[in-house]
């Protein structure tokens, strides 16, 4: 564990805590996604296949909180708060990406067996599920101050965990290109957000597309 | 190796 990854870990847990407020704060998850929150889920689901393996309780502990409260936030998109989902807003088609990293996962990986394809496909599918939200935003043109929050820190998570690899890399050669080459790809897919994030939001504006 | 990887993140 180094500062990055902790810090990054922590900021991740930050997100959904910042999601979770807002949807009971407004009861409403009107400006959210549910398609990403779903390939989150997905993500979760397929990646901690080895919950059973024990790493530390920090890590069991982790993949518990990351599975349930996707979990969770889908009952509350879907069931507890439906009526405030707008579909109609949410219509990125998530079938492409579902096979997309699919087909990338079974030619891409380190090993072929079902968990490491599984494992591999939660990366890619992971790099790529702000997709979704990031759409509905951009068809929208504004969002809840709070909301962009919540993307604020799901992104910061992902490039502190870039800063966190360059770290390992020199103190314990550590290397794993599937995750560097996804986590690239993640991270620049929240540069436009991050831009608008730090003229407005920051400055006490409303956050608004330009 | 990749095979030796050990998956400690999350």
């Amino acid at each position: 564990m180094n500062f990055f990854r902790l810090t990054a870990d922590l900021m991740h847990l930050l997100s959904i805590f910042v999601l979770l407020l807002k949807i009971q704060k407004t009861r409403s998850c009107s400006g959210i996604s549910f398609k990403t929150q779903l390939l989150y889920a997905v993500v979760f689901v397929t990646r901690y296949l080895d919950l059973l393996k024990w790493i530390s309780l920090y890590n069991t502990l982790m993949k518990i909180f990351f599975i349930a409260s996707s979990i969770y936030i889908l009952y509350l998109m879907k069931i507890k708060f439906r009526a405030t989902y707008d579909p109609s807003q949410d219509t990125f088609r998530i079938e492409f990406l579902l096979g997309a990293c699919l087909l990338l996962a079974l030619v891409f990986n380190y090993t072929f067996t079902f968990i490491e394809v599984l494992w591999t496909f939660s990366i890619y599918l992971e790099a790529v599920a702000i997709l979704p939200q990031l759409f509905m935003l951009s068809r929208t043109g504004e969002a809840e101050t709070i909301t962009t929050h919540y993307l604020f820190a799901l992104g910061a998570y992902r490039g502190l965990y870039l800063l966190n690899w360059i770290w390992r890399f020199y103190t314990e050669h550590h290397i794993d290109w599937i995750v560097w080459v996804a986590g690239a790809i993640q991270t620049a897919l929240y540069s436009d957000f991050f831009y608008i994030y730090y003229k407005k939001v920051l400055h006490g504006q409303k956050f608004e597309l330009p | 190796n990749a095979n030796k990887i050990i998956k400690d993140e999350l």
